[in-house]
């Protein structure tokens, strides 16, 4: 899976992902990437989230959606929502991680498996580029 | 004019010493590049929408990644990719899913979204995506276009019944090949 959340001069926010699924899914399985909530969300008001990982945990826990639904109700920062949700998909044995940017551009990008292939950029900086 | 991006190429379940420096190298180029294809928009003044298609779009083309071409296998030795996009200034958004031939699922969430008239729905699948993905003129490709050595092989090490000829490269297998029904696959 490939996900990317950016924020534009305005201040809007935008998420995309795309994936090939799981291998050797059965055919016609949907997984979380197109399901918006679970594995993409982009609202101004709180945050974008792209998800990666095991997609059916990632439907059963509303995981995108959840990040920001910490940051709205509870007043989480972006760092705090998207660690609490990775860590709490680790305890029911779900696999996987999000990238994560709020409105003022602070980056979150928490993951429970033994790597994932991230990374950011802001003006007037080189790309960061991290895999494990 | 403050503006910034974040991308994800899908979880590893290698570990550090099992993983060649030069091979982490062209992940991490290709994770690089992605985030430079994308900013170059938002420095010029574009929006996040066309900053993230691009960057997505990038990472499809690229072998290294689950998308796109480079692709895993469904059990029956298909690729079946899916995508979305999200606005987060209005909550509109689009997806697709059961794609067996469009080179850039993104390309299509992405037109979905912004397509005059809208398109009604939010979520199309199968063949009525790729008959609007047609319609608008997208670029189709045959399934041979996302092989990778590296996901046939993992597609072919994880069936509990393999196809004879191992060395197919994406054949369809018939129906009276028996199918791994673990609801839990290995991959």
């Amino acid at each position: 899976t490939v996900g990317a959340v950016a924020v534009d001069r305005e201040g809007n926010i935008a998420t995309a992902t795309s994936t090939g699924g799981r291998n050797n899914k059965w055919d016609g399985r949907i997984g979380d990437t197109p399901l918006i909530g679970s594995g993409t969300w982009a609202e101004n008001a709180t945050c974008g989230v792209s998800g990666t990982g095991n997609g059916e945990f990632f439907i059963r826990y509303a995981v995108c959606h959840d990040v920001a639904s910490r940051m709205r109700y509870l007043g989480e920062s972006v760092q705090e929502a998207a660690a609490t949700v990775v860590e709490g998909l680790r305890k029911v044995e779900g696999e996987g991680g999000v990238v994560a940017v709020d409105r003022y551009g602070e980056v979150a990008m928490p993951f429970n498996s033994p790597g994932m292939y991230r990374g950011y950029i802001r003006a007037d900086m080189e790309p960061q580029v991290f895999i494990f | 004019s403050r503006f910034y991006s974040v991308i994800h190429g899908g979880v590893g379940t290698i570990l550090r010493t099992n993983f060649p420096r030069e091979e982490q190298e062209q992940y991490l180029e290709a994770l690089r590049t992605s985030l430079r294809d994308g900013f170059r928009i938002l420095e010029s003044g574009g929006t996040a929408i066309d900053a993230v298609e691009a960057a997505v779009r990038y990472m499809e083309d690229s072998p290294f990644f689950n998308a796109g071409k480079g692709a895993v296998y469904t059990i029956g030795g298909n690729i079946e990719l899916e995508a979305s996009i999200m606005d987060g200034s209005n909550h509109r958004a689009s997806a697709c899913t059961l794609l067996h031939h469009i080179r850039n699922p993104i390309t299509l969430a992405r037109t979905m979204l912004t397509t005059k008239p809208p398109v009604p729905h939010v979520f199309l699948g199968g063949a009525q995506a790729e008959a609007f993905a047609r319609d608008k003129e997208l670029e189709f490709v045959e399934q041979g276009y996302f092989y990778t050595e590296k996901r046939w092989k993992q597609h072919i090490e994880g069936l509990e019944y393999p196809p004879s000829n191992s060395e197919s490269k994406g054949t369809v297998y018939g129906k009276s090949v028996p199918r791994d029904h673990d609801p839990n696959p290995m991959g």
